[in-house]
């Protein structure tokens, strides 16, 4: 991983004899920055990270030091840690009426399979009683597949033979009040960030539902566009948490390390497998050595 | 970016960041700038004019890899031209991939492209996995007008391809379309699934025509493990990349041609019937030029 190349350019230049330079210092950052943008780390990211670390690498400590390799590995793995903050996978619960949570995401990220592993999740942890409210009128069988994984779990999912996502949001929420579920989980269709009509949409059931967390969920295998879309959803909506999709798969997963700097909100959850008991809390360090490799 | 400038080192290096942006990978990008720096020296290349023909040449030449045939022509393959002797029908063609990429969505608007050249198609339900996959395959069936093979959910995939094939060889179809559950390539059983479905169908006395990795544009520098690994269990003949009308610009696609040799063969660019194409190399290497 980023961490063994790191080591053997460091030793490369300490097997040469002479001391370690700055142009030596420039030559392990070009390093860095092919092993981060390999492992999917967004370029604005992988410049943020180049330039703190050449800052503090530069200074007098690592040209000096006798194991300047190593010293350069913690300096990257600090600011990694730095960029993914720290653990925040609290969900903001009302105190009166049910608690309501908007998915978004683009299509196919695992929008409703998450759906119904939140609400399997926070059910056990929270203690909550979940209901899903099938809101993507668009997806052929998508109602068909969030009743299915309600029907698994023993929760009600909520839909409408309507066309207005809106009006089956609000109607879920009227009907959890009245059967005592005190947690709307709202699945939605899944959207490009770039489509103004699907857009102006969630735009209008966020509006009407002032959700008490809205989560983007996002597929931790997805390149250079995680950041761009997450930003545009962003400013459309704006997000409280995202989710991380797919990440038993054996994707690095860099586009995690840009998404606290651009939305400014934490990761929340990650999706480990299609199985609805395969949904974790988020784990930053662990993200960060997955990244390195 | 090719407006009026020099071409200079900030400009390569624009370009250099514009190509990574657009996910060729670090490598893929610095090699490309360093071959146009090279041949500005050499006089070969002067000014950004020159350096864009020179670019949209070799990139769209990198995307046609050895011997792959005209995208033009790869709708239907030899096997489905007209005449077609009933020895060679069905033409099998298979869709596989991760989770989420498209595989259904790309199932059903073949269907439908495949209907509209007059030709009969047959579905198999071949995801037995997921909640109400064989639900939605089946909204694409009557979409289109086509047949669909289905069994119960949980059950044998490739006892649905079996079944399939056979129903497609009684009704003399010329295009039996198999559908696949969503799989990562980094699970091992849902590979050896994924191999086992050739074999049956190898064992039925069938083979595949067309076997498609359906890949989201999205999808960043792990695509090309998915292609290595999926290879690994499937007779890949090609690659369908799909959501190329989000933002993303599906630059993994240069480096799975070099490093699979597998053409790219259709684009999805959204989610209506009629939006799936036979894939424009000029048209996408012109998107991903900045
Ligand atoms: N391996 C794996 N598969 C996942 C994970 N999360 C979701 N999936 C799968 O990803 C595929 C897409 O999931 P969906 O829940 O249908 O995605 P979606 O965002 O609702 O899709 P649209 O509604 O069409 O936008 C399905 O095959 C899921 O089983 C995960 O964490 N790991
Ligand atoms: N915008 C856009 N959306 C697409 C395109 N192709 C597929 N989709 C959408 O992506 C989502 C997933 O498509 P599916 O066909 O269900 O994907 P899949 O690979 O069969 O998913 P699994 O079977 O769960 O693995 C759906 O919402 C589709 O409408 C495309 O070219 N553009
Ligand atoms: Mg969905
Ligand atoms: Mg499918």
């Amino acid at each position: 991983g980023l961490s063994d190349k790191l080591q053997q350019v460091f030793a490369r230049l300490r097997g040469s004899g002479r001391r370690i330079s700055e142009q030596d210092v420039n030559e392990s950052l070009r390093a860095i920055r092919v092993a981060l943008l390999e492992a999917d780390v967004a370029l604005e990211a992988v410049k943020a990270l180049t330039q703190a670390i050449r800052e503090q690498a530069v200074g007098e400590k690592v040209l000096e030091s006798v194991r300047p390799g190593d010293m350069v590995v913690k300096i990257v793995q600090d600011e990694i840690a730095r960029l993914l903050g720290a653990s925040d996978t609290a969900i903001r619960y009302r105190t009166e009426g049910p608690t309501v949570i908007l998915m978004c995401g683009l299509q196919g990220s695992g929008k409703t399979t998450t759906c119904a592993k939140l609400a399997r999740l926070l059910a056990s942890r929270d203690g909550r009683k979940p209901l899903l409210a099938a809101a993507d009128l668009k997806r052929p069988a998508a109602i068909a597949q969030l009743q299915t994984l309600g029907r698994e779990l023993g929760f009600p999912v909520y839909s409408e033979a309507v066309a207005d996502p809106v009006r089956v949001c609000t109607g879920a929420v009227k009907h959890a009040r009245a059967e005592g579920r005190d947690l709307v989980i709202l699945d939605t269709a899944g959207r490009l960030h770039v489509d103004e009509e699907l857009m102006r949409e969630i735009k209008a059931v966020h509006a009407a539902l002032s959700p008490d967390e809205t989560l983007l969920v996002l597929d931790a295998m997805t390149g250079q566009d995680a950041v761009r879309s997450a930003r545009a959803f962003h400013e459309t909506l704006p997000l409280d948490g995202l989710i991380l999709t797919k990440l038993d798969s054996d994707t690095r997963g860099g586009a995690a390390l840009s998404l606290r700097h651009a939305t400014g909100r934490p990761i929340k959850f990650a999706g480990v497998g299609e199985q609805l008991d395969k949904l974790e809390e988020f784990h930053p360090d662990r993200m960060a050595g997955r990244i390195l490799g | 970016l090719f407006g009026l400038r020099k071409l200079d080192t900030d400009f390569l290096n624009e370009l250099e960041e514009a190509f990574i942006a657009a996910d060729l990978g670090p490598m893929l990008a610095g090699e490309l700038v360093e071959e146009l720096g090279s041949r500005n020296r050499s006089g070969e290349i002067a000014g950004v004019e020159q350096a864009k023909a020179w670019l949209r040449a070799e990139l769209a030449r990198q995307l046609m890899p050895a011997g792959a045939p005209a995208p033009a022509a790869a709708l239907t393959p030899a096997a489905v031209l007209a005449p077609v002797a009933a020895a060679s029908k069905p033409a099998v063609w298979f869709f596989l991939g991760v989770n989420g990429s498209g595989k259904t969505t790309a199932v059903g608007r073949i269907a439908h492209r495949l209907q509209g050249e007059g030709r009969s198609v047959l579905l198999a339900a071949g995801d037995t996995f997921r909640a109400a996959a064989g639900a939605q395959l089946e909204i694409w069936a009557e979409r289109t007008g086509s047949a669909i093979v289905r069994h119960k959910e949980g059950g044998d995939p490739a006892a649905v391809i079996f079944d399939a094939y056979d129903a497609a060889k009684n009704r003399g179809t010329d295009v039996l379309l198999v559908d696949t559950a969503g799989r990562l390539h980094n699970k091992k059983n849902l590979m050896a699934e994924c191999e086992k479905m050739f074999r049956v169908l190898a064992k039925r006395g069938g083979q595949a025509a067309e076997v498609f990795l359906v890949l989201d544009a999205a999808t960043g520098q792990n695509a090309v493990q998915q292609a290595l690994l999926f290879r690994e269990v499937a007779p890949l003949t090609g690659i369908i990349l799909t959501k190329l009308d989000g933002t993303a610009k599906g630059g993994i696609a240069f480096r799975l041609v070099r490093e699979t040799g597998l053409p790219i063969r259709y684009a999805g660019l959204g989610e209506g019937m009629e939006d799936i194409e036979p894939f424009n190399a000029a048209a996408f290497v012109d998107a991903i030029l900045p």
